[in-house]
């Protein structure tokens, strides 16, 4: 089964 | 002050009805360019971006450099219940209000008027760079709709393969699998057009219970445009009536790895 990534893995908090 | 007229009110109550199932709170950041909107649901694995350009509205005022609004999208959306298909909106917040006032017209004979309790939220932003996508898709949002919605019956998750010629939507599940292959499509009727382009091929994985809770936002406009990069999250994109000028609701969601 594939794992569900998370958006903070690709974007940074400003 | 913060007032805006927007003539065609179903648009907002399009836009919240759109965002409502993915996010609580959310908050409205109105400067004199418009109104912004970023939020993430709970679990961060997909994230709102609404902006609406002052071309949108009839009237537009922001008389402070920049007003943080705090909605509850619950309360918001039982309000615009009152909001009729043809009716005007106007929103209106004092400098240190503590509401927003909704004003919900058709012409001068129904007039409906709710004050929302302001809250103050808490918001994480992202910064979320301008990206190239290596393939962009433009397909009619029923469409869109459609395949996810169907998708959604096989299993829990939706390859999207999209290569020279077309765009090919998977799923695997218990009982069996499936695919919807739909072809580059740029010489067809408007409404039937489905524009694949591509620099480099991708094929990512993505949860169908966040792409069909995307398509709550279909009926903004006519098409929904989808980029994909091979490192970076899904963008699906839909176009306040199908105009970029006027402003974009846009969703992010991250993908899939296999293991």
């Amino acid at each position: 089964t594939p794992i569900q990534n998370n958006l903070d893995e690709f974007y940074t908090l400003v | 002050m913060f007032e805006a007229v927007l003539s065609n009110g179903s648009t907002l109550k399009k836009i919240f009805e759109g965002i409502k199932d993915l996010c609580t709170d959310v908050n409205f950041d109105v400067s004199s360019e418009g109104i912004k909107l970023q939020a993430m649901d709970s679990s961060h694995v997909s994230l709102v971006s609404l902006e609406l350009h002052t071309d949108v509205f009839e009237q537009f005022r922001c008389d402070r450099d920049s007003m943080t609004l705090g909605l509850n999208m619950k309360s918001v959306t039982q309000i615009f219940k009152i909001c009729g298909n043809d009716d005007s909106v106007t929103m209106r917040a004092e400098d240190e209000g503590e509401t927003l006032e909704f004003t919900f017209e058709k012409g001068e004979d129904r007039v409906s008027t709710f004050e929302l309790k302001l809250m103050d939220i808490d918001s994480e932003h992202l910064g979320i760079p301008d990206t190239e996508y290596q393939c962009n898709v433009k397909l009619p949002c029923s469409e869109y709709q459609r395949i996810c919605r169907d998708m959604a019956g096989f299993g829990d998750n939706m390859t999207i393969d999209c290569q020279k010629g077309g765009v090919t939507f998977s799923v695997d599940g218990e009982v069996g699998k499936g695919k919807i292959f739909l072809k580059h499509q740029p010489n067809v009727e408007e409404k039937h057009k489905v524009i694949v382009t591509v620099k480099e091929g991708v094929e990512l994985d993505f949860a169908l219970r966040y792409l069909n809770n995307f398509a709550k936002a279909a009926p903004l406009s006519d098409h929904v445009q989808l980029g994909l990069n091979s490192d970076t999250p899904l963008s699906v994109r839909f176009d306040i009536e199908d105009k970029a000028t006027l402003g974009s609701l846009k969703f992010f969601l991250a993908p899939k790895i296999k293991e």
